[in-house]
């Protein structure tokens, strides 16, 4: 464990917690994208099966299942829960998520380390995880007024991301043979799509301005 | 033995 994966993991949770804290709170999950959170359940499952079968640490698994019933609860709650489901706004949120994940399962299919049912989905977790926000970005496009949770939210959903980049290099850089490319390429895409968000979010963090992306 | 590398990140 090292400074960067550590401060990446916990920006990872505050993004959860931010998230949470708005639709369990305010009981609105307006400008949340659905099709996004389905696919990070969908990542999580797919990445954590083994996490009845191999222990790596305490801390590894706890943070498991915190991820894995966050990101449920959350597409519950905007699914089910009879206040939350109103301010979900679906006929924004219409991006075809299966779209996304066809060609994640083929390429995992074609390009992993090893082709075993638990390492291809291991795999397509990461290539889905790139391209999860997607739905989330065409979703703020559309919708024009962006809340402050909302906006910090996807800026800490990303900055993990980027967090973890500096981990690869780090561990690339201190540990002996330690390539993982599936992973890197991966988080790389993952975090170049945040770029344009990134961009807008800290124009209106120095404008002291809403948050706004042009159309 | 290919010593399974070990997915400690999550």
């Amino acid at each position: 464990m090292n400074i960067f994966r550590l401060t990446a993991d916990m920006t990872h949770l505050m993004s959860v917690i931010v998230l949470l804290l708005k639709i369990h709170t305010i009981k609105s999950c307006a400008g949340i994208s659905l099709k996004t959170q389905e696919l990070y359940a969908i990542v999580f499952t797919c990445r954590y099966l083994d996490i009845f079968t191999d222990f790596i640490s305490f801390y590894n698994t706890i943070m498991k299942v915190i991820f894995l019933w966050t990101s449920f609860s959350i597409v519950w709650y905007m699914r089910y829960h009879k206040i939350v489901r109103r301010s979900y706004d679906k006929d924004q949120d219409t991006f075809r998520h299966v779209f996304l994940m066809l060609p994640c399962l083929v390429l995992a299919l074609l390009i992993n380390e090893r082709f075993t049912f638990k390492e291809v989905m291991w795999t397509f977790s990461f290539y889905l995880e790139a391209v999860a926000i997607l739905p989330q970005l065409v979703l703020l496009q559309r919708t024009r007024n962006i809340d402050n949770l909302t906006g910090q939210y996807i800026f800490l959903l990303g900055a993990y991301r980027a967090l973890y980049i500096l981990n690869w290099i780090y561990r690339y850089v201190t540990e002996p043979n330690y390539v993982h490319w599936i992973p890197w390429m991966s988080g790389l895409v993952q975090t170049l799509l945040y770029g344009d968000f990134f961009y807008y979010y800290f124009l209106s963090w120095k404008n002291n301005v809403k948050l706004q992306l042009p159309a | 033995l290919q010593v399974q590398i070990k997915k400690d990140e999550l």
